[in-house]
């Protein structure tokens, strides 16, 4: 559609539309249109075609263009947190990565820190047997950090390459569970001062803009490092991590595209652009 | 807020008559823009403006009201007509009662299940909770652990069972042992996903339930629109839930899935706790899309 014919302003409202669409976001949507309105004229862009492979390597990247990869610890045991608000995935994204570092010859210990959720550890009990992964739990009700600090000592000792922590939903709003968060982070120090060495923050796809603020309060709370975003086999684009890489910079390292084992994939900034320009 | 956005934008404007096509046009970037901040879907904005755009060119300044003001109260009664009234939870004149709990993945059915468990039995009724998600792990034990916390049955077969023997037996149990509601648990799937929507049309055309409810994410952003025509063509709604209130979103899908389906917003998930379950109030949905 964007790709016929000359460049006229109907293109670049359509273009527009498009992004909003994809919940780019008004601002973010003018912003985009406008540089790319001043690259056409500084290049003399004549045709389309043109147009969009320009801005597709706009971005690309915004997006970042190389892969940022997993940290892992310099030696011993590297330690994962999994942050997000409720229901963006989580838990399930934490079976996808226990397989996939599995498969990566990784030995991976997880953590059964939601004590919150009716069923929640259960979940996860699953999600380890599903992996043959070992799974470190406390009784429902019980302080997450100490499910976390557990978990962090028993992978160590038992030779372990990764511990990841599985943590309750909770909206960015709610100020004690952000003070909680801080607190989980902090027990895990006390055993591995350099802990975690990711916290990958969950962002459901089919958020709209307060996935920017979601972005912006987790970061601030636990220095968020990566983000996962999940539920990118259904319609919704993502397009706000537009927004929350030009503010925050944050890396998107995985993205989930089903509620399979295996449907997780490493982040890739071209086919994300092309799906989201339709 | 969008009224200071229009105050600001109609500055120059002082002591006119009527509204302009140009004050009009000028309001109208500031609406879209507001409203597309909150979520709310591009194809519904366009909808709204256009209504709105209708009902104030030429429109009477009222004496006591800026232009700014004037721009802002039709707005507000646009929304109104649009948002339509607070509705009640439908119940059937053969017991018992079925309520079906649809939507997307992770946008808070279970929980909303156990929230609708509480407030039937709060309002006299005698629920009993139906597990029908036999796909995620843990998904039944989950209902099991809210039914148990509210006294309320559940019925499972397990998870190698069809949703509709289960959601069937649920209904026997509720028979058998005198309760006047079921409340149907399924799991959260695609709109895209063909044979997942299968799955619910053959749910609702044996159980014939009273009310379909679609259970959204009030974060959900501009694919509210897909989701809830999908959902809607597919199993006619009776009505919405919005969840997740109790957070910072704007909660701009209201007005997009309210605008596609035509269905009433009959409550709102203000918490994680199953007390945590508000009637809808209109006024304060658009409060907050307007901010
Ligand atoms: N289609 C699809 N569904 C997903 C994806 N990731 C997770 N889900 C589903 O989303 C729902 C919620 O997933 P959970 O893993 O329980 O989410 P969570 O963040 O741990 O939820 P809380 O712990 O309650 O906050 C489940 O039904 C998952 O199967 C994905 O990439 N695609
Ligand atoms: N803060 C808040 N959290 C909620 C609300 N409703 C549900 N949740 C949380 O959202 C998460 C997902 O809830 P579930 O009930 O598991 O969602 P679901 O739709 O059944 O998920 P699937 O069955 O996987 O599709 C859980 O952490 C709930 O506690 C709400 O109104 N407010
Ligand atoms: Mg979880
Ligand atoms: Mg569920």
């Amino acid at each position: 559609l964007l790709r016929k014919g000359d460049i006229t302003d109907s293109l670049f409202e359509n273009l527009e539309e498009i992004l909003l669409e994809a919940d780019t976001g008004i601002q973010t949507a003018e912003f985009l249109v406008s540089q790319l309105k001043k690259d056409a004229s500084e290049k003399r862009l004549k045709d389309s075609w043109k147009l969009m492979d320009c801005f597709k390597s706009q971005l690309i990247k915004l997006l970042g263009e190389t892969p940022v990869p997993v940290h892992f610890a310099e030696k011993g045991l590297s330690v994962f947190l999994m942050v997000g608000v409720n229901g963006s995935g989580k838990t399930t994204t934490l079976g996808k990565l226990a397989a996939y570092f599995k498969a990566h010859g990784k030995k991976v210990f997880l953590g059964a820190a939601d004590t919150f959720r009716a069923a929640a550890i259960d979940q996860l009990e699953v999600w380890a047997h599903r992996t043959g992964v070992e799974v470190i739990k406390h009784r429902e009700g019980s302080d997450p950090g100490a499910v976390a600090y557990d978990t962090v000592k028993a992978a160590a000792a038992r030779g372990a390459d990764i511990a990841m922590i599985d943590t309750a939903g909770r909206l960015h709003t709610k100020t004690n569970l952000m003070e909680e968060l801080k607190k989980i982070r902090k027990v895990m120090q006390k055993e591995i001062p350099e802990a975690p060495h990711e916290t990958f923050l969950i962002l459901d796809s089919t958020t709209g803009q307060n996935a920017l603020m979601q972005s912006k309060i987790f970061k601030e709370a636990v220095d968020v490092t990566g983000i996962i975003l999940t539920k990118l086999d259904g319609t919704a684009k993502g397009g706000v991590i537009l927004a929350i890489r030009q503010e925050l910079k944050i890396p998107i390292k995985f993205i989930g595209i089903g509620e399979k084992t295996d449907a997780l994939q490493i982040f890739d900034p071209a086919r994300f652009a092309e799906s989201l320009l339709g | 807020t969008l009224t200071e956005r229009l105050q600001a934008a109609f500055k120059k404007l002082r002591g006119k008559g009527k509204l302009s096509e140009a004050d009009v046009t000028e309001a109208l970037r500031e609406v879209r823009m507001a409203l597309l901040e909150a979520d709310v879907s591009l194809k519904v904005v366009k909808e709204f403006t256009a209504a709105v755009k209708e009902k104030a060119v030429g429109a009477e300044v009222l004496e006591s009201l800026t232009p700014a003001q004037s721009v802002i109260r039709i707005v507000r009664d646009e929304m109104n007509l649009l948002v339509g009234g607070p509705a009640k939870l439908q119940k059937s004149s053969k017991s018992p009662t079925i309520y079906m709990i649809v939507g997307l993945q992770g946008s808070g059915k279970t929980t909303t299940c156990g929230k609708l468990a509480l407030f039937l039995k709060d309002s006299g009724e005698e629920p009993v909770l139906a597990a029908c998600d036999i796909y995620r792990p843990a998904a039944i034990k989950q209902l099991q652990v809210l039914g148990k916390e509210l006294e309320v049955p559940v019925f499972s077969l397990g998870d190698k069972s069809d949703p509709v023997q289960i959601a069937k037996g649920a209904v026997q149990l509720a028979e058998s042992s005198k309760k006047n509601a079921v409340i149907l648990d399924t799991a959260g799937r695609l709109h895209i996903d063909a044979q997942m929507m299968v799955e619910l049309k053959q749910l609702k055309a044996v159980l014939a339930p009273t009310e379909i409810l679609l259970v959204a994410d009030a974060m959900t952003g501009q694919d509210a629109v897909k989701i809830a025509e999908q959902f809607h063509q597919d199993l006619a709604l009776t009505g919405i839930i919005l969840t997740k209130m109790d957070g910072d979103a704007r909660g701009g899908a209201a007005l997009s899935i309210r605008s596609v389906t035509g269905c009433p917003v009959k409550f709102v998930g203000v918490g994680e706790k199953l007390k945590a379950l508000e009637l809808f109030y209109p006024d304060r949905m658009i409060s907050r899309i307007l901010g």
